[in-house]
């Protein structure tokens, strides 16, 4: 047995089915009951069911991709999962909708795949058992139809008993039976659990036929209005859930612009002492000696971005040569350093690009050599400065989805020659013979450890390697740990725009 | 007669229940073959069949069973609450 994840720190736990409303909800939960009690009466673990999203385990019927990353495949193959102890989602059982479930346990399998063995598994996890090869576990991964009979295998009950004991101690011959509780008492001890329907009223000859009648009227009605109520709650719950995402989305979109607010602040002020201490230096290499002026002097209307101090909407290599580009401008960087005279407007080099362009979210060469730009809800390709027949199109035309409405970077990946788009917390892979997103995509940007979500730009250098951008820093990637080289970003100035170090800056390693 | 299992599905076998890094859903085809095999061989063992690092028939059968979707490696920590922000779909972070 392998004991996984962290155990629970109380042995009374709690569980509830979610799905309340499907046609074989009463099945599941004896089902459910009679696999919590075969580990329940081989451990001290006791279980009470509760209509409530707060309790431990919360039993979950799902189809395909239900919301926590690990999406089922429709009938076959991944019979359920469930979360090993813990907050939130810990606990927590999932079965694929999709299987034909045989709820009456029988050991017939063409009636389906007996829910009561997958049952009896997947709570194992809930409990904190990792999967075991020890074939006659009930812990082994793949399903086996055995007979459960109460009794729980050597292997498995002894990793519930590793973490949790025993039931009982062994008692002397003279000790008295205990008594039992069944669990379904200790369900009905809950306030908020309704009372079991009766299934037909009990006989009574006192009361005449009729009576009965009504009362079991009443009774279908009162469950009818439960369960109303129980769909009214689920929905509050949802909406409720929605907005705590909503809020959290909010609350990271907020640290992002106080990061960038920090960081635009700590280079003024590194800029500021920067100046002064390279007056007396006579030149600063590759700093274009008319920008600053032009940066203070320029028109309101296209004010240039200060070379030193900016943060990149895309960067991307260009028929060999470096091009990092920021609002309207760009700046180009050949093997002699920067070319003078930039930063310039993209559009004196690819006059076709929208009039009023604001900004170029994001560009890559592609492997005809066409340079591919994202700007908004739309990209345009180029045969070097030529803008291709039938361009600018939506990105949806790319497979991505219609309400995308931007593209955060474009690179190709040095490590298998692919071509990725991220935007926000997603990326996706273009298939370079279709020239459209690929299935399996979009997949989380986790992925690329370390450089978190909503980039603003990556690209492959010369070197091979990947980088990713955000703010005024960049990571290099390590593609052989996918994850970035270093945790905290570096100055991006000083690296592609060979801006001079000031007086006071010291590097990490100093540091 | 079991179908034969592609390469492809060998590989994303082999990720999603942990006998390969999820890394490798990106760099999957630059893998060692000694990776690989190694891989295999784990698999072959934990599921009690002939261990010869080969997608032989017997391994074929074995991925084709009805299965937990919980990874079989400890070290994995896969399904482990403390993954949940990484791992919850579409960076989309849920809470009870």
């Amino acid at each position: 047995y392998v004991l996984q994840g962290p155990k629970w720190s109380r042995t009374d736990l709690t569980w509830s089915l979610v799905n309340q409303t499907m046609p074989d909800a009463s099945k599941v939960r004896m089902m459910v009951s009679r696999a919590l009690s075969v580990w329940e009466n081989n451990s001290k673990l006791t279980f009470r069911e509760v209509y409530s999203d707060q309790a431990d385990i919360q039993i979950v019927f799902a189809r395909l991709q239900h919301g926590d990353g690990y999406k089922f495949d429709g009938p076959g193959q991944v019979l359920a999962h469930a979360f090993y102890p813990g907050e939130g989602r810990g606990g927590d059982a999932h079965f694929d909708a999709d299987e034909t479930w045989d709820f009456d346990g029988g050991a017939d399998d063409s009636r389906g795949t007996n829910f009561l063995n997958v049952a009896l598994h997947e709570l194992g996890h809930s409990l904190g058992l990792g999967h075991s090869s020890d074939t006659n576990a009930i812990m082994f991964p793949w399903y086996q139809n055995n007979e459960v009979n109460g009794q729980l295998p050597d292997d498995d009950r002894h990793g519930i008993q590793e973490l949790y004991g025993s039931k009982e101690k062994t008692w002397g011959p003279y000790r008295p039976r205990p008594t039992t509780t069944t669990t379904t008492t200790t369900m009905r001890s809950l306030n908020y659990y309704p009372e079991k329907p009766a299934n037909r009223p009990r006989y009574n000859p006192n009361k005449d036929w009729e009576r009965a009648r009504e009362r079991q009227e009443l009774e279908r009605r009162r469950q009818e209005q439960e369960r109303q109520e129980q769909e009214d709650r689920r929905r509050e719950r949802e909406r409720q859930r929605e907005r705590e995402r909503e809020q959290e989305r909010e609350q990271e979109r907020e640290r992002d612009r106080q990061e960038r607010e920090r960081v635009r602040l700590e280079m003024e002020r590194a800029n500021r002492e920067r100046i002064t201490t390279t007056t007396r230096r006579s030149t600063r290499p590759y700093q274009n000696g008319g920008h600053r002026q032009n940066h203070h002097h320029s028109k309101p209307r296209k004010p240039k971005p200060d070379t030193c101090m900016t943060y990149y909407d895309a960067i991307s290599m260009i028929r060999g040569e470096l091009f990092i580009f920021r609002g309207p401008f760009l700046w180009r960087i050949g093997a002699s350093g920067l070319y003078p005279g930039y930063p310039t407007e993209t559009r004196r080099h690819w006059s076709a690009l929208p009039e009023n362009l604001t900004k170029v979210d994001a560009v890559y060469e592609n492997k005809q050599r066409q340079i591919v730009f994202f700007i908004g809800r739309q990209y345009y390709v180029f045969n070097s400065v030529n803008l291709a027949p039938g361009f600018p199109k939506p990105l949806a035309s790319l497979g991505l989805p219609p309400t995308l409405t931007h593209i955060d970077a474009s690179f190709v990946w040095g490590h298998n020659n692919r071509t990725y788009l991220t935007s926000g917390t997603l990326y996706w892979r273009i298939d370079d013979y279709t020239g459209q997103v690929e299935l399996d995509y979009p997949r989380d940007m986790s992925i690329w450890s370390g450089v978190g979500y909503n980039i603003d730009a990556a690209f492959q250098y010369v070197d091979g390697k990947t980088y990713f951008f955000k703010n005024l820093g960049y990571w290099e990637f390590n593609d052989d740990r996918m994850k970035v080289a270093h945790a905290r970003t570096k100055l991006s100035s000083r690296k592609w725009m060979q801006c001079a170090r000031n007086a006071n800056e010291v590097d990490d390693e100093q540091r | 007669k079991t179908k034969p299992v592609s390469q492809d599905d060998m590989y994303n076998y082999l990720m999603q229940f942990d006998y390969l890094p999820k890394s490798n859903l990106e760099s999957g085809n630059l893998l060692s073959d000694q990776k690989l095999t190694d891989a295999i061989r784990s698999l072959q063992s934990f599921g009690n069949i002939p261990v010869t690092g080969q997608i032989d028939s017997a391994t074929a059968r074995l991925l084709k069973q009805p299965r937990c979707g919980v990874g079989d490696q400890k070290s994995a920590n896969s399904f482990s609450p403390d993954n949940l922000y990484h791992d919850s779909g579409y960076g989309v972070r849920v809470r009870r």
